[in-house]
This record gives C-alpha cells, structure tokens and sequence, in this order.
C-alpha cells in the first residue's frame, strides 16, 4: 500500500 | 598513511554484515578522528551513514584523509578469512590502490594478510541536516528485528504508528493482517531491555518491508536500537558503537 518516496526530496546532494 | 587496528575481527564484520546487502559500492573516507562512510541503496530509498570513532579501534592512526573505495561483496570475502578473535589492522598508503588486511591471532603465532583492490567510486554524498522529529523511541534491537521480521512476512509495508503511550506496528496482507503494541517501560535491573519514548506528535508512517529488513541487520552492532520518526523527513534508524554508529535514513511510503 501507498507510494514509495525517494530520499532526494529530502536531502540535499553535495 | 592509515593504521587502523581492530581488538577483535569481529566488531568489523558486524559493521560490514550490517550493511553490505542493502549497498555495494562504498567511499571509506578515513580522517584523523577516524572513518565515515555513506552510500545510498540502488531504489534512492535507504540512506546508510557509518561513522566509526577512533575509540572504537585498539590504535588508530592516519596522518592524511585518504578514501577507500570498497565493494562490500569483495570485502566480506576477505573478512570471512579471519577469525572473529583475530585482532585486525587496516593498512594503506596516502594515496592507495590497495587496502591491506591483516588478522593476527592473539593466541598463537598466526598471521594472515590480505590486500584488497580498491574502486574508484564516483558517488554523491548527501548532507543531512539535524533533522527535527515527532518521536523518538529507544528499545531493544533483537525485539524490533523481531517484529519486523515477523510483520513483514504478511505484508510488502509496515506501519508504524505511536501516540503518548503507544507504540504500534501493523501489517495488513493478502492473507491477513497482525499488530504488536508495545509500551514504554523501565527495566531497572536491565536497563537495555527498556523501552523509551518521546513523543511531541503522534505519528503514522509506513515503511517498505524490505527496507526495514535491511535495517534490523544492524542489530548485531548494539543492543539497542534509536528509531526517529517524523511526518516530514525519512525516519532515522541508529545502531550505536561503542564510539559512532550505523545510521539508516528510510524514506516513507505515502498513501496515493
């Protein structure tokens, strides 16, 4: 159930 | 150059086992206080953040920040070779193609050495930033391998949900469903049995099983595992060494 979210709208890619 | 010495093999093996199967290309970077590591999986889902401290290590040296790149899979191939008493030194050079191996036996005269090839491992490193979150929760790591193991045989997501008093993990699949709830309590004689929570908002998230499968790998590092939940960011799972810790930055599942 539900969508799987990905980390990169979370963190920023240095 | 980089000397880092292990007591034991083992405590090495635990930090790799914990995560070479979520991912397989890994930057060690090695600095003066001691060695990092972050890798993200293939899906982008599950961040795994290392920081071994330098008290960690019997003796540590490293006069210049030197990386290692290392696939996991080679690596763990090589530590098998070792036995867990064995004291075990990382060895390379300031700028290395190699990294050397080498277990001594503590009882006996038994060395053995190996050297790895090293990769050159073009990843992103991801900064993250001290997140604020809604609860956190501290208890034993074998009962949240449990639950999650258990759980995830019913479903591909599980769900966690907690408010002031409770902490509840729901699974709900083709052929059935299940929960455990569990409530903070303290163990005064054993205190790593206990289960604490902090709780400024209620919250109700779902993981992948598979991830969460990956994470609770890392129980062998400690006895007790953080989860750090928020309805805003990835939820943080921490496994602490005797010096630094495993980290595993899991991102949500959201309803359509």
């Amino acid at each position: 159930a539900g969508v799987q979210v990905r980390l990169d709208g979370f963190f920023q890619v240095v | 150059m980089l000397e880092a010495k292990f007591e034991e093999a083992s405590l090495f093996k635990r930090i790799i086992d914990g995560f070479k199967d979520c991912v397989q290309l890994v930057n060690f970077q090695c600095k003066e206080d001691g060695i990092i590591a972050q890798a993200v999986d293939d899906s982008r889902v599950l961040l795994v953040s290392l920081e071994i401290g330098i008290e960690a290590f019997q003796n540590y040296r490293c006069d210049h920040p030197v990386t290692l790149g290392i696939d996991l899979t080679s690596l763990s191939k090589i530590l098998r070779c070792g036995n867990n008493t064995d004291n075990l030194t990382l060895i390379a050079d300031d700028t290395p193609d190699s990294v050397l191996l080498l277990f001594e036996d503590t009882k006996k005269d038994r060395i053995a050495e190996y050297s790895l090839k090293l990769m050159d491992i073009d990843a992103e490193f991801l900064k993250i930033e001290d997140l604020a979150y809604d609860c956190t929760l501290k208890m034993p790591s074998p009962e949240f391998s449990k639950i999650v193991r258990d759980l995830s045989q019913l479903s591909d997501s599980i769900n966690i949900m907690i408010t002031k008093e409770t902490i509840k993990f729901v699974a709900d699949g083709d052929i059935g469903s299940g929960s455990v709830i569990l409530k903070p309590f303290v163990n005064m004689d054993k205190p790593q049995e206990s289960i604490n929570l902090n709780m400024d908002q209620p919250v109700d998230l779902t993981f992948g099983s598979k991830y969460l499968l990956d994470i609770v790998k890392g129980s062998a590092l400690s006895d007790n595992v953080g989860v750090r939940l928020s309805s805003e960011a990835p939820a943080l799972f921490q496994f602490d060494l005797k010096s630094g810790y495993l980290q595993f930055f899991l991102a949500p599942k959201f309803n359509d």
